[in-house]
C-alpha cells in the first residue's frame, strides 16, 4: 500500500468538505 | 484522612521492557467499599492558584482528592448518588472546578455537573442531560458533545459551559442515522469532530456549522471500534483505534490498538500500524486511554500494557498487583503519570518514563 492508493489529497480538506456538504 | 492512604513504595514496580518503566509514586485507597469505576485528573483553581486534583468514582460515590505534598493525596469532598450508579467521569479540558459524570446502568441515562462550594446551601450537582445517551466526550473550549435517542430521533448535541457550570450555548450536529459509539477531537482542529459508529463508519462533523461532512467506511474485520485520538497531517487524517472484539491472528498476534490513515476527500483509507502484544502475552483490549503518542490498555488478562505509538511497540507490561486484576487505566492530563485502578477502589499512581 502507498499514499497513492488514497487518491488525490487536499491540504484544505476540511474547508472544501464544509463548502460541499449540505448545510 | 491519612488512614485512607497507604505508604508509598519508592521503587520501580516493573522492569523495563523495550525502554519504558513505571514507578509507583502514590496510592489512594477507597474506604467506601463499593466498586471502583473510573479516575481522572483535572486542574482546580483556588485563590488564583491552579493545581491538579484527582477525581475517583465508585458506583455511588465520586470523590475529589487534593495534593498535600507531591506523594500524598487527601480526600476533600464527596458527592453521593442514591438511585443511578456512576458509569464514568467525563473530563472536559479547559474547565476548572467542575466535574462531569455519566450515570446509568448499562447505558448512560444522565450526565451531571458536580460543583464544590464551601456553602452547603448551594446545590452541589446539576442535571445536564438525561435520556438514552449513547456516547459522550468533553471537548476543548469548554464544550461537551453527546449523542442520544434512537436512530429515528437521534440527537447529537454540543454544549458550551459558562464559568458557573451553566449552559452558555447549545449546538446540534447533523445525526448520521447510525448509532454513534465514540467521539474524538481532531488534534489542532477545533472545529472538526470525529465519531465511530456501529456500522463501522468514521463520521466527520464541522462543529461550527453542525454539518456532517463525511462518512468513511473502515475495515469490516473489527467491530465495536473505539476512536482514541485523531490528527490531520499533510491533508490526511490519522486515527488511533482500539478493537475490543479483535481476534488474535497468527501473523500479527493480538492487535490492541491500530493506526489508520484516511483521505477525507476520497474516503479511501488503510491501516498503517497494528499495536500488538509482545509474543507470549495473551488478552484483548478491555479499556484504555491514549495521550500524545502513548497508549495504555487494560487487557482481558488483567494486565496493563503501554505502547509508544511512534516506536510501534509495547514498552511496559504491568501485571495484576496483589493478585487483583487492573480494571481501568488513565493518563494524567496534567503530567506524565499513569493512574491504574482496581475494582476494590485502590488507585495506584505511577510515573511513566
Amino acid at each position: 500500500c502507498s499514499k497513492a492508493d488514497l487518491g488525490p489529497i487536499s491540504l484544505n480538506w476540511f474547508e472544501e468538505l464544509s463548502s460541499e456538504a449540505p448545510p | 484522612h491519612s488512614t485512607e492512604q497507604t505508604e508509598i513504595a519508592d521503587r520501580p514496580v516493573c522492569d523495563s521492557l523495550n525502554s519504558g518503566s513505571l514507578q509507583l509514586v502514590s496510592k489512594l485507597k477507597n474506604p467506601s467499599g463499593s466498586c471502583s469505576v473510573d479516575v481522572s485528573v483535572m486542574w482546580w483553581e483556588e485563590a488564583g492558584f491552579k493545581e491538579p486534583r484527582i477525581i475517583t468514582a465508585c458506583e455511588y460515590v465520586v470523590s475529589l482528592w487534593k495534593p498535600m505534598d507531591p506523594c500524598q493525596w487527601e480526600k476533600i469532598h464527596t458527592w453521593h448518588f442514591t438511585e443511578v450508579p456512576v458509569l464514568q467521569i467525563v473530563p472536559v479540558p479547559d474547565v476548572c472546578n467542575l466535574v462531569f459524570v455519566a450515570l446509568g446502568n448499562l447505558e448512560i441515562r444522565e450526565i451531571r455537573t458536580l460543583l464544590c462550594s464551601s456553602d452547603d446551601k448551594n446545590e452541589k450537582q446539576k442535571l445536564l442531560k438525561s435520556g438514552n445517551i449513547k456516547a459522550v466526550l468533553g471537548l476543548t473550549e469548554r464544550r461537551l458533545v453527546s449523542s442520544s435517542g434512537t436512530l429515528c430521533d437521534q440527537q447529537v448535541e454540543v454544549v458550551t459551559f459558562a464559568d458557573d457550570g451553566g449552559t452558555k450555548e447549545k449546538q446540534f450536529l447533523m445525526p448520521p442515522k447510525e448509532t454513534i459509539l465514540t467521539f474524538a477531537e481532531v488534534q489542532g482542529m477545533q472545529e472538526a469532530l470525529l465519531g465511530t459508529t456501529a456500522m463501522n463508519n468514521v463520521t466527520i462533523w464541522n462543529l461550527k456549522t453542525g454539518q456532517l461532512l463525511k462518512k468513511i467506511r473502515i475495515d469490516d474485520s473489527y467491530q465495536a471500534t473505539v476512536c482514541h485520538k485523531a490528527y490531520s497531517e499533510m491533508g490526511l487524517l490519522f486515527v488511533v483505534l482500539s478493537h475490543p472484539c479483535a481476534k488474535e491472528t497468527e501473523s500479527s498476534g493480538s492487535p490492541v490498538f491500530q493506526l489508520i490513515v484516511m483521505n477525507p476527500k476520497t474516503t479511501l483509507n488503510m491501516g498503517v500500524m497494528l499495536y500488538c502484544l509482545p509474543p507470549g502475552q495473551a488478552g484483548r483490549f478491555l479499556e484504555g486511554d491514549v495521550k500524545d503518542h502513548f497508549a495504555a490498555a487494560v487487557l482481558t488478562s488483567g494486565t496493563i500494557a503501554i505502547w509508544d505509538l511512534l516506536l510501534g511497540h509495547c514498552t511496559v507490561l504491568l501485571p495484576p498487583s496483589s493478585a487483583q486484576s487492573w480494571s481501568f487505566v488513565k493518563w494524567s492530563g496534567t503530567d506524565s503519570h499513569v493512574l491504574a485502578g482496581q475494582k476494590d477502589g485502590n488507585i495506584f499512581i505511577y510515573r511513566y518514563s
